[in-house]
């Protein structure tokens, strides 16, 4: 049925209210709606409509649809972000994921901080039936990373995941730690870190653009992992990302179990959220 | 800053008797945009607006405040009064009292478990830290090592089957050596798991709690009302703590929560370490959520 003057007026609220509660943000929802306001004159259909905004988000979010490519060896993946979002969880997805395509994976522990952060890591390389690298809690994360570097490089390892301790982005000391870990990995192993993946919770809210920002200022991320998109929340987040920042996707993470990542797709993405 | 805006929007107001609806209208679309880049939730925002025209309007501009100050106070009132509210101490009736910690994965339960202890403890009191929690990996090792940094008893979860025969076993420890609070940390969980949601409701029924502590992190964006209201509505929330406010989260999500719930926000943690637990002040947070 025709959705006439101020009837699509509610229903373009109606679509940019979904936006701002999915997390998207009440400035890129607006914007968003708003290049759909002056395109649609004259379309006369709730359901056309909903389909606009679908192709609209999915045009920005299909620039930062971009699989992660394994393709030197020793790879090297460094996991970072703030705390609690999944990342050590995410590394055992991972190393899991890597050794069933026949790769030779190796961990590192370098959340030398958090109580049981490093036995956390290693019941993962029990589970994917990877070796884990690591040194004492209280020792020097980047003696971990170190010590992960040679021995990647003598045992032949085909991809290496340096896990991270949480840590908030507004904690200048801990940015600086996490600088020097990403030193010392390259030092030693020129061209590493290949990845540097920020995790990214979904139940998060603007806030993750604050966390985007200032670690892609510290390290430069080549990468997000989007974690607990099993929940209610959407993750709408990552279209202001996406926006700002153009890092690649790369995946979802979508229960606590091993096999519970997913590959980033936008036309998927876009169907949950809209 | 959002005072300030409202000071230019409401400069002219001065002089010409009470605040009129245009001025009002303006500065109110400024302060819906603060709340919901603050990630208050949409919908707590509609009627937190509703709420604050009506003060507003027909107000009387006070000679010692210019118009744009007088609006501000009517703002930060009224979400300090909404924030806060009744008492926002702990319920520890019981022998032992029972303290349970629930919430989403990676909220800071296990954390604040252990801050809670040592919280309690400089108090005089003799809390005993039980890890209910055999699903993630490390869990019981975690809580078992926090316990042992604060010098609090813990209980030996390992090798048992599952959380309720820990809760049970615990709390019969417990009388037996004269603890007077436990405090039971529970794995993480979604509001929508069903099966996990009953298995709260099954160690509710074994604690018979005095407070049920929904755990959550600051910086939660739209979905705190559905996660909160998921948690009430299965086991009925006590109270809140709010972790990692030492980022720079604005926590609108807290207004959400509180809401939702109807309980205070009774902590809230400022860092990693266990010494960082603090009581929740709503001018604080009205403060941060305005800015
Ligand atoms: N439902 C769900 N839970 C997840 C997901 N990813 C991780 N988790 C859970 O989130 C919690 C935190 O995961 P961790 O891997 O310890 O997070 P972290 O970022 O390493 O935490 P810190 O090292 O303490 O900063 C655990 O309970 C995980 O099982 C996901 O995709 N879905
Ligand atoms: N900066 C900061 N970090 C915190 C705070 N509370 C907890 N954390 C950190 O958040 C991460 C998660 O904390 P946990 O206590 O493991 O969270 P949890 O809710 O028990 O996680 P699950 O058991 O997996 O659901 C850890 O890295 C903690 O050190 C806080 O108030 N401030
Ligand atoms: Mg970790
Ligand atoms: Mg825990």
């Amino acid at each position: 049925s025709a959705v006439t003057g101020a009837s699509r007026e509610e229903f373009l609220e109606k679509l940019e209210e979904s936006l701002i509660t999915s997390d998207v943000g009440i400035k890129a929802s607006t914007e968003i709606v708003d290049s759909l306001r002056t395109k649609l004159v004259g379309w006369g259909n709730g359901e056309k409509f909903r389909e606009y905004l679908r192709d609209a988000i999915y045009d920005i979010l299909k620039e930062v649809e971009k699989p992660l490519e394994v393709d030197k060896s020793p790879f090297v993946i460094m996991v970072l972000g703030v705390n609690g979002v999944g990342k050590t969880t995410t590394i055992g997805k991972l190393a899991s994921r890597y050794s069933a395509e026949g790769r030779s994976v190796m961990l590192a522990a370098g959340d030398t901080f958090r109580a049981a952060a490093i036995e956390q890591l290693e019941g993962w390389g029990k589970r994917a039936g990877c070796p884990v690298v690591r040194q004492e809690q209280g020792g020097d994360p980047g003696a971990v990373v170190f010590d992960a570097m040679k021995a990647a490089r003598a045992r032949g390892a085909d991809v290496v995941i340096l896990d991270t301790a949480g840590r908030l982005h507004t904690k200048v000391n801990l940015i600086e730690e996490l600088k020097k870990v990403n030193r010392v990995a390259s030092r030693e192993l020129p061209g590493a870190p290949h990845e540097k993946l920020l995790v990214l919770d979904a139940s998060t809210g603007q806030n993750a653009i604050n966390q985007a920002r200032i670690f892609n200022e510290a390290v430069g991320v080549t990468g997000i992992a989007l974690t607990k998109l099993d929940g209610t929340a959407r993750g709408g987040i990552i279209i202001p990302i996406a926006r700002e920042l153009k890092i690649p996707i790369r995946f979802v993470g979508v229960g606590e179990g091993i096999d519970d990542l997913r590959e980033f797709n936008a036309r998927d993405f876009v169907e949950a959220l809209v | 800053s959002l005072s300030e805006k409202f000071r230019k929007i409401l400069k002219d107001v001065r002089g010409l008797g009470a605040i009129s609806e245009a001025n009002v209208q303006e500065a109110l679309k400024e302060v819906r945009l603060a709340l919901l880049e603050a990630d208050v939730n949409f919908t707590v925002v509609k009627d937190f607006i509703a709420i604050v025209k009506e003060k507003a309007m027909g107000k009387e501009v006070l000679e010692s405040l210019s118009p744009g100050q007088q609006f501000t106070k009517i703002v930060h009132d009224e979400l300090t009064a909404l924030l806060g509210g009744e008492n926002s101490g702990l319920e520890l009736s019981g022998k032992p009292a029972v303290i349970m910690l629930v919430g989403l994965q990676g909220s800071g339960k296990t954390t604040t478990t252990a801050k809670l202890a040592y919280h309690l403890k400089s108090k005089g009191r003799n809390p005993y830290i039980v890890p209910a929690d055999l699903f993630r990996l490390a869990a019981v090792l975690q809580l078992k090592k926090l316990a042992s940094e604060i010098k609090v008893d813990c209980f030996d979860s390992e090798g048992m089957n599952n959380p309720p025969e820990i809760c049970r076993e615990a709390v019969r420890i417990a009388a037996l050596k004269g603890y007077d609070i436990l405090l039971v940390d529970t794995a993480g969980r979604l509001h929508i798991d069903g099966t996990l949601m009953e298995e709260l409701k099954t160690l509710k029924e074994i604690l018979k709690p005095s407070e049920i502590l929904f755990v959550a992190d600051s910086m939660t964006g739209q979905d705190a009302v559905n996660t909160a209201r998921g948690f009430n509505e299965a086991i009925g929330v006590t109270g809140v703590v709010l972790t990692k406010f030492d980022g720079d989260a604005r926590g609108g999500a807290a207004l959400s929560m509180r809401l939702t719930t109807g309980r205070p926000i009774k902590f809230i943690g400022t860092g990693e370490k266990l010494d960082c637990l603090e009581v929740f002040h709503p001018s604080r947070l009205a403060g941060r959520i305005l800015d």
